[in-house]
């Protein structure tokens, strides 16, 4: 299926028109060429259905298919916007759309929302805050007393929970990053920009006449 | 660590470092 690399095209499920992803995305429709050459490694790497799972993110992620990450779940989840427990092509380039250097901040703001309102309640809440803290001390290997982990969280609340509502709300959330905008930085990755230097197979397999 | 943001410190995950997909 789309593991084979052939001459004879044979798209996965998911697959959809370089043409129209760049259309509707930060993307060249050679970059979205480029990006199916990536989404066929990685979509490929275990199962072998050109679908990508998420042993398969894992692996690509930490170079270990078991590695449990409460970020890494929360960005697979964000990308797998049809909810089916697996990333298709088109949702990969959707999604990685908001990491290029030309897609506006307020783009990029509105993913980190997401990706931090843990419980889906429109919210980022005290507790969910506490939560993501613990889970990074705990994947660095650090330790902090309860007592540390709570300042650091009060403070944090109290500078970005504007209105003393004891929630962050996506107001809230943009202007804090106005004033923090180094919490953007891993939103943006500078090497989508020459996405088609990384993978120069595409042409070889290219569909589009003027790519 | 009392003057570190919490979110600060959450985008240090590597869970959050996409960075590694393109990674040969």
């Amino acid at each position: 299926m789309g593991c084979v690399r052939s001459r004879h095209i044979k798209h996965p499920p998911g697959y959809e028109d370089p043409v129209i992803l760049a259309a509707e995305t930060s993307f060249t429709v050679s970059d979205v060429e480029a990006l199916y050459e990536l989404f066929k490694k990685l979509s490929c790497s275990i199962i072998k259905d050109g679908l990508i799972h998420k042993e398969e993110f894992q692996l690509a992620l930490f170079r270990n298919s078991n590695k449990e990450n409460l970020f890494a779940d929360r960005i697979f989840d964000l990308f797998d916007l049809k909810r089916n427990g697996v990333i298709e092509f088109g949702e990969f380039v959707r999604s990685l759309s908001i990491f290029h250097p030309n897609t506006p901040e307020a783009e990029k703001i509105a993913f980190a929302f997401r990706l931090y309102d843990l419980r889906h309640t429109g919210f980022i809440e005290r507790e969910e805050l506490k939560e993501m803290v613990l889970a990074l001390l705990n994947e660095s290997d650090l330790y902090l007393s309860d007592d540390v982990v709570e300042t650091i969280v009060d403070k944090t609340f109290s500078q970005a929970d504007t209105k003393g509502d004891g929630k962050i709300d996506p107001e809230e959330w943009a202007e804090f990053v106005k004033r923090n905008p180094s919490l953007l930085r891993n939103m943006t990755l500078p090497y989508l920009k020459d996405i088609t230097m990384g993978f120069p197979s595409f042409v070889m397999n290219s569909e589009v006449n003027d790519a | 660590p009392a003057l570190m943001n919490a979110f600060e410190l959450i985008s240090t995950s590597q869970g959050l470092n996409l960075g590694t997909l393109f990674e040969k």
